[in-house]
């Protein structure tokens, strides 16, 4: 479908995207976390899609078996949601994937 | 008004009194939190209202200056959202408050 095929391009053309909802707590949390590690994710915020919002939430649970937000992709992988991320941040994985992701 | 009212009743009638939202992860780390300590809050899902939750949301903003979730009282005294509800725990400050409420 269209919305799949811009999913794609988007998480295979930036480094870091978060699929987030603007008012959600855990959605700032690892949204921050990035910047604090110094890479710009690319953030679509659900909430400001209108009628698209929920559509594009259920095309990535589809996608990744995942309908929470936040939903974290880093180098066109899928990461999880703000435990997943948080959780490789403390294991030292995260920013290994980061420096990976942004270096191509 | 009559909502205030209730809103007054409950935070009275109860000792730990949580309005949330059912989906948001903040709103259950709390929850979680208080039955974690032995406290079963009452709980109010303003997602789960209709269109009288964001009427009571706002009330809640003009009773306590906050308009997020979760919306925190003990011993009908207002306390916070997660962050300051759990900052009280890290500081050994929370279960004096529980006891103290529950004990009335
Ligand atoms: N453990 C997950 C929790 C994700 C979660 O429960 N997200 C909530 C918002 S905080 C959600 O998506 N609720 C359903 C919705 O908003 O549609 C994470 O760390 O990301
Ligand atoms: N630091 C606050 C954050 C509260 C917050 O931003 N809550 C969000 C949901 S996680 C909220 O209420 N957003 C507006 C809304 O849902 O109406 C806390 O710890 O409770
Ligand atoms: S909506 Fe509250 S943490 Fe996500």
């Amino acid at each position: 479908s269209r919305l799949e095929e811009t999913v794609k391009k988007t998480i295979t053309e930036n480094p870091v995207v978060v699929y987030s909802k603007s008012w959600c707590s855990y959605s700032s949390e690892v949204k921050s976390l990035f910047k604090r590690l110094g890479v710009e994710p690319f953030v679509i915020e659900l909430d400001a899609l209108g009628a698209q919002g929920p559509q594009l939430q259920k095309l990535l649970e589809r996608l990744t078996g995942q309908h929470t937000v936040p939903n974290v992709f880093i180098g066109g992988k899928h990461i999880g949601g703000c435990s997943e991320t948080v959780k490789l941040y403390h294991k030292g994985e995260l920013q290994p994937l980061l420096a990976e992701a942004t270096a191509k």
